[in-house]
């Protein structure tokens, strides 16, 4: 299954018999508007094109006897590699607790995958301990708390005083989970944009006085165009160490996940396919490269 | 001053790109600078190509815009759309901007599903001082909708504004929620609900448009509030839903304040998409 603009390229190819530079470059154009379609930005598009472009045009491919083919495996073959990644599972650190902190835009999902992580955690035998350090969303606290508790987890609730000097508390909060042996510590940030400098210095000093084991950037799966810049600017600004792509439970084709990656260089980690805590899966490269070629 | 047809032609393709960066979507982006050029002359410069794209851009979306519509006492709001867009935020803000102009609002929590999202409206409605109907927790919303319009009739508010979950379109089960909802209104009062909003987040791509056109089958839809546009996104994606669906475009939401939410201008939005 090919989205139609790939099943044209296909078409087209298939009927030109011979591959050449000129119908290539045809071929390629339908290859881009299919992923532009699927929301793959456009600069990456671009990049990607041209990859495709030096493999499709060697020997092995111009005499093939099945050259629309071979095109259409180079393609499926490069995009699975940029978004393949032997690292998939979360880091952990050398000393205990382990430490993950979500950050990413507003509405993206950190609140609810940060539930879905520990729940995942827990399962493997970790013993998490949630924290928020939204203090600006009506109910943030009351949104993780009550994730926290549907999953029979600990949640440290920060005090009025706490709120006062966040960072403050984030060091005793840190300093119990290590006490406790709670890990991992999974905190929730507030959802900010990336051209909000004040916000973004606030989630520096966040990181650097967690020094958490993952930065990891939940993202929306449905973002289009504008996916490479919020994503290169938290990692250029803050550093990420993963991603997490959310709301795959939709019909959006998820050409943000080849942005991301191709920007970043950052291994998508997992993906959310739902609202329900369980509904967190690994990643699967070829499974999204399908989906953005389909 | 262009020197040939080679010169328009790179600047039509260079504002082809701006268009699609800004999720106006491949095919819509064509259209549009096909039109522009078959209106631009041999001797037009670059600035007159992009006040006809400008002018393409904003004709589009005019006849679906107009004066902001104020509500009139006994107008039922309901807001919908997928997970995370800023249906809440949204509702709070339209709440504080209606109060401001005489009307008072009745708030329900129709969302008894994700966590703490009656805890959230409850907050934004002691900020504006608006009561706020709410029902236990995984209370199946249509009868929580019920209810808040019995509460409504006896109360003689203003207005009632409704809070819906978060959804995704292919999920059959919710969207049919959604129509069991309007269903609801639309036999407990008369033409209700008077306004259905489809709240879109800026930053979404071209599954914007699929999403409008569910939803429109499902819950039906009167206007668009997009959201996020204090951020880059460009919200181009709204272009393709006005001009497939016809759907006018009513509010913008530029940040997360009770204040961050203004009537939608066309020219306006034209100019920061294309700068
Ligand atoms: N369908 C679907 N919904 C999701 C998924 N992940 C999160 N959501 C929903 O998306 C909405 C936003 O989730 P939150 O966890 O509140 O997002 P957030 O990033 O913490 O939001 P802010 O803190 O305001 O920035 C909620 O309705 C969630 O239930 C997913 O994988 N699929
Ligand atoms: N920057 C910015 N943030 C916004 C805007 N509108 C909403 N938000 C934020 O987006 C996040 C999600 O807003 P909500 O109102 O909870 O969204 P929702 O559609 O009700 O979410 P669900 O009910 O979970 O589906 C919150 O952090 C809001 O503060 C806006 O115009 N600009
Ligand atoms: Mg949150
Ligand atoms: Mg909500």
């Amino acid at each position: 299954q090919l989205s139609d603009g790939l099943q044209k390229a296909l078409k087209f190819l298939r009927g030109e018999g011979k591959v050449t530079e000129k119908n290539m470059t045809e071929a390629l154009r339908m290859v881009r508007l299919a992923f532009l379609e699927a929301d793959v930005n456009y600069t990456v598009v671009k990049e990607f094109e041209k990859k495709i472009r030096e493999k499709a045009l060697n020997e092995k491919v111009l005499e093939s006897l099945t050259p629309a083919q071979q095109v259409i495996k180079i393609i499926r073959d490069e995009l699975t590699v940029i978004l393949g990644s032997n690292d998939r599972k979360l880091n952990i650190g050398s000393i205990p607790p382990s430490k993950y902190m979500l950050v990413g835009l507003q509405g993206s999902g950190k609140t609810t995958t940060c539930g879905k992580l520990g729940r995942l955690l827990s399962q493997a035998g970790g013993n998490p301990l949630f924290v928020s350090f939204d203090l600006k969303r009506p109910a943030a606290q009351d949104q993780l708390q009550m994730i926290a508790h549907n999953l029979k987890l600990p949640f440290y609730r920060l005090s009025r005083g706490q709120m006062e000097k966040p960072l403050k508390a984030l060091a005793e909060v840190m300093e119990q989970a290590r006490i406790q042996s709670q890990s991992p510590l999974i905190v929730d940030t507030a959802g900010r944009l990336h051209v909000d400098q004040d916000l973004m210095d606030e989630l520096l000093l966040i990181k650097k006085t967690l020094v958490p084991d993952e930065v990891i950037y939940v993202g929306d799966a449905m973002t289009g165009q504008d996916a490479v810049k919020s994503a290169l600017a938290f990692d250029e600004q803050i550093g990420l160490t993963s991603v997490i792509l959310t709301k795959l439970d939709g019909d959006a084709r998820g050409g943000a996940a080849l942005s991301i990656v191709s920007v970043t260089g950052k291994p998508i980690k997992y993906v959310g396919v739902g609202e329900k805590y369980d509904q967190l899966e690994m990643f699967h490269p070829d499974r999204m490269a399908s989906r953005i070629l389909g | 001053v262009l020197r040939s047809g080679r010169d328009r032609d790179l600047i039509l393709d260079e504002l082809t790109e701006v268009l699609i960066l800004s999720d106006i979507g491949y095919a819509t982006a064509e259209k549009i600078i096909a039109a522009v050029r078959t209106d631009i002359r041999k001797s037009d410069s670059v600035d007159s190509i992009r006040s006809a794209l400008q002018a393409a851009l904003t004709g589009l979306l005019l006849p679906y815009s107009g004066d902001e519509i104020i509500p009139k006492a006994g107008s039922v709001y309901l807001f919908v759309g997928v997970n995370g867009g800023g249906k809440t935020t949204s509702l709070a803000k339209l709440a504080a901007r209606f109060k401001e102009k005489g009307l008072d609002s009745l708030l329900v929590a129709g969302d008894t599903f994700r966590a703490a999202a009656r805890e959230q409206l409850s907050i934004w409605g002691k900020r504006i001082n608006s009561p706020v109907i709410q029902g236990p927790y995984e209370a199946d919303p249509a009868s929580v909708v019920y209810d808040a319009v019995q509460s409504y009739k006896a109360r003689g508010t203003d207005l009632l504004l409704i809070d819906t979950a978060g959804r995704v379109h292919t999920n059959a089960n919710l969207m049919n929620e959604l129509e069991k909802i309007r269903r609801v209104l639309g036999r407990e009062i008369e033409g209700a609900p008077h306004e259905i909003f489809l709240v879109l987040d800026a930053s979404i791509g071209q599954n914007a448009v699929h999403q409008a056109r569910e939803f429109l089958k499902f819950s039906g839809l009167t206007g668009i509030i997009l959201t996020k546009l204090d951020g880059t996104a460009k919200g181009g994606s709204v272009v393709g839903i006005v001009d497939e669906l016809k759907l006018p475009i009513r509010y913008i939401g530029v940040g997360e304040g009770l204040e961050d939410i203004h009537p939608f201008l066309p020219k306006e939005f034209v100019d920061a998409l294309l700068s």
